[in-house]
Formats: structure tokens, sequence, C-alpha cells
């Protein structure tokens, strides 16, 4: 999800 | 940061330019699906929302704005610019892409991790980019046999997921609680997709001969 830490992902 | 996931970063950013330097120099689209192009600059339009609300790194946004930017340029190229518009195989190109939107749509107002507006968006962008490549492949198969730099492209950006699926296998066993079901289950049917145009595309390399 966005805020998580796949917010860094593209 | 790991290096599964600058590797598929690079990939997916070498297929960009690999369209782009095809369509910008030889002045060409053939081979090339626009509704898989128009699919992608929804994806990434959906998913990159957050760019001006939260910044992450220097990279981070640059590459977001380096994929709207390519994605909305080579929709207009194929579109608009009228020596690309007449390479442009439209009696091919006809996937129902739009049948595509609203069921992925429809998934993420039903399953994503956090029912907020950005990140439904952010999941429907997930869910659509594990099936824009649909159109392409169904160009390809019409199309007999297609240019070496249409096939690197739709090599490069299938790996490229395929490089972040290891990225989250590495990151699943050094982080904690790393864990995150539909980006994985999406991205791996958006990977399996890509299987026969793998076996064909390195049977040409075994074969030496273009991608029939």
């Amino acid at each position: 999800s966005t805020e998580s830490d796949l917010k860094d992902e593209l | 940061m790991n290096i599964f996931r600058l590797a598929g970063d690079m990939t997916h950013l070498a297929s960009v330019l690999v369209l782009l330097l095809k369509i910008h120099t030889i002045k060409s689209c053939a081979g090339v699906s626009l509704r898989t192009q128009e699919l992608y600059a929804i994806v990434f339009a959906t998913r990159y929302l957050d760019i001006f609300t939260s910044f992450v790194s220097v990279y981070n946004t640059f590459m977001k704005l380096v994929f709207l930017g390519s994605s909305f340029s080579i929709v207009w190229y194929m579109r608009y610019h009228k020596a690309v518009h007449r390479t442009y195989d439209r009696e091919q190109d006809t996937f129902r892409h739009w049948f595509l939107v609203l069921p992925c749509l429809v998934l993420a107002l039903l399953i994503h991790e956090k029912f907020t507006f950005l990140e439904v968006l952010w999941t429907f962008s997930l869910y659509l980019e594990a099936v824009a490549i649909l159109p392409q492949l169904v160009l390809l198969q019409r199309t007999r046999n297609i240019d070496n730099l249409t096939g690197q492209y739709i090599f490069l950006l299938g790996g490229y997921r395929g490089l972040y699926i290891l990225n989250w296998i590495y990151r699943y066993f050094t982080e904690p609680h790393f864990v995150h079901w539909i980006t994985w289950i999406a991205g791996l049917v958006q990977t399996l997709l890509y299987a026969d145009f793998f076996y064909y595309y390195f049977l040409r390399f075994i074969g030496g001969r273009g991608v029939e």
C-alpha cells in the first residue's frame, strides 16, 4: 500500500 | 533498495527507452499496440498520484516523472504524430482494452489493503498493469513477425516485473512482516502472461531468426 513499505517502489 | 529492485527499474527504463528510440528515430510504431500504451498511461497516472504529496527520494520522483512522461508522449506520438500514426496498425489493434479497466476498478474496490482514495487507485493500477500487455500480445499474434526493437521492448517490459518478484522475495526474507499478497499475486499474473512470449523470444536467440 502507498503508506506502507511499498511506497518507495515504482 | 536492493539489487533486484534496481535491476527491475533499469529494465523497465530500458524498455521505455527502446520504444521511444523506435518511435522517435525511425518514426515507426509498427507492431506496437496503442491500446497497451493507453492502459500503461492510466497505470502510471493512477499509481503515481502521490508524486506531489509524498516525497520518497530524488530517484523515486525522477523515475515516476520519466514513466509518466514517456507513457503519455508515446500515446501522443501514436495518436497525433502524422508520420508515426501512419505506421500504426489500427485494423489489427482491436483488443477491447476498455473492458479491462472496469473489472480492475471493481476488483480494487473489493480487494485492497486500505480503503482510501489513493490506496484504491494504487491497487487499481496494480491490477490494470497485470493485464495491460494483453492487447500487445494479441497484436503480436496477428502480426506475422515483429522487428527486433518491438521484440526487445516486450521482453524488457515483461522482465522488469519478474525482477520485482525477486525483489519481493528478497525483502520477504530480510524485512520482518513484509507481506503484500495483492502486489505479489498481481505481479505474478503479469509476469506469467509473458510466459509464451518469453518461450518464442528465447527460441529466436537459439534459432537466430526474427520473432515469429
